[in-house]
């Protein structure tokens, strides 16, 4: 069914949602070691993400945010596709 | 619904696709089928026609294949991305990949559904991107829906017709498109209504909406994409703070969730609530905190259920306008919030002093509901 799947153990959840938000949402593959920069390019994408799903546009990684990533989706990008 | 930037359409209206591989969860002739229909959804209601072909290239050219499959988009291993697809244009656009780490079915809702995979893919392989509608078939996520009753909702018509127009035939998709609730519809009525540890439930049709009290965010969802047992076009909720639960009641069924999970050995009959058995349906039930006690509106009647001493109490059924002088109308839903009880009868809700019973205000469905 579709229903959030359990968190894979070994992934944790700064990784899934670098994954996901690069993959559909433009955020740069995180080369700069700048961690200010990397931070505020997560934190804008996540508002994205956020804005898209309706959900509260914190852009921090919350509870809700993680779990719509973990739902199964299509791979096309949501946003600048 | 939303269309890739630039002019990203087919030119021309009799398009070509070509099954490259098969899947090994599903014998070719289901593969066959799923994508001949998941195509038919759109041809349904556009000038477009598809037709296959078994060799050579085709507009649309449609492959199973797992991890990097040579396009820049590696898939991921099972669930997380299922498949995805290229907008039109020359050479890969249109085509559409699927993951086969993924279990794809043919009619089962377990595992991925293969029709309804493939049916959302092609709209991106002909110019749609993803809708931020929950109820489309192009919202990004995967929800179960029953592929024998299936329409492709109207926000997806839309979208398609947007780029296409509408089917040459003059014969519109039978029957009509689902349409998704709209919260700011004046005229909305609810179906059901329910605290759930702190957040409010309003339930409508196939969809729900959630609400943080005090907060305007309001996320929309299909009942199904949170749980797949529970039936659309509900008649009741309500949470039970003695039992942790809420109950979810259509016909003479209730369903039980703990938290956001849907508890086992459901559903089970109205009469656990040793309701009369001429009771078939339930209009609305009201949870009163300050007693303990199950209101059950049946029509313009209310049966008072005590859920310390499980049984219906002494004088009930009674008039709901006894119980609540100045309720005329059908109520549908209720709910109590904070000392009131909210009931809503129409596309109004009338709120009760919840130890008076007073009559105080009458007020727009949608005051817990932002537009």
């Amino acid at each position: 069914y579709t229903s959030p799947i359990a968190p894979p153990a070994d992934k944790d959840k700064e990784s899934i949602a670098v994954n996901y938000l690069t993959q559909l949402y433009g955020l740069p593959k995180q080369t700069n070691s700048d961690a200010e920069k990397r931070s505020s390019a997560m934190s804008l994408r996540l508002k994205e993400m956020q804005q898209f799903f309706k959900l509260k546009v914190t852009g921090k990684l919350d509870e809700e945010t993680l779990d719509l990533m973990k739902k199964p989706r299509c791979g096309v990008p949501d946003v600048a596709a | 619904y939303s269309t890739f930037q630039g002019d990203y359409k087919w030119k021309k209206h009799d398009l070509t696709y070509r099954i490259e591989n098969y899947t090994p969860d599903m014998s070719e002739a289901e593969v066959d089928d799923s994508i001949k229909r998941a195509l038919q959804v759109w041809a349904d209601v556009t000038p477009l026609r598809f037709t296959r072909i078994y060799s050579g290239t085709a507009d649309i050219m449609i492959s199973f294949s797992v991890r990097d499959h040579g396009d820049g988009y590696p898939f991921d291993g099972p669930n997380g991305f299922l498949a995805h697809a290229f907008p039109p244009f020359e050479g890969i656009g249109g085509d559409a990949h699927f993951d086969d780490d993924e279990k794809f079915l043919y009619r089962s809702p377990h595992g991925y559904n293969l029709f309804l995979v493939a049916a959302h893919e092609f709209g991106h392989s002909l110019g749609l991107e993803h809708s931020q509608d929950p109820g489309a078939l192009m919202y990004p996520t995967y929800v179960y829906r029953d592929i024998d009753t299936f329409v492709l909702p109207k926000d997806d018509v839309d979208g398609i017709q947007y780029l296409y127009g509408p089917n040459s035939d003059g014969t519109g998709p039978k029957p009509p498109p689902p349409v998704t609730p709209n919260k700011c519809d004046p005229k909305l009525v609810l179906d059901a209504v329910t605290m759930l540890r702190g957040e409010i439930m309003f339930f409508k049709g196939s969809f729900f909406w959630r609400s943080y009290p005090l907060s305007r965010n309001v996320e929309q969802h299909l009942i199904k994409s949170f749980w797949p047992q529970i039936p659309n076009h509900i008649d009741a909720a309500f949470e039970s703070t003695f039992e942790d639960k809420v109950f979810i009641i259509k016909g003479e069924k209730v369903w039980a969730l703990y938290g956001y999970d849907v508890v086992r050995g459901y559903p089970k009959s109205l009469s656990m609530f040793r309701l009369p058995k001429k009771v078939k349906k339930v209009d609305a039930v009201l949870y009163d905190e300050t007693s303990y006690k199950i209101l059950f509106f049946v029509n313009n009647k209310i049966y008072s259920y005590n859920e310390e001493q499980r049984r219906i109490e002494k004088g009930y059924p009674k008039p709901v306008e006894e119980v609540f002088p100045g309720m005329t109308g059908k109520v549908t839903a209720a709910f109590q919030f904070k000392g009131f009880n909210y009931l809503f009868s129409g596309s109004k809700m009338f709120e009760f002093g919840a130890y008076n019973r007073k009559l105080l205000r009458v007020l727009n469905n949608n005051y817990f509901l932002p537009c």
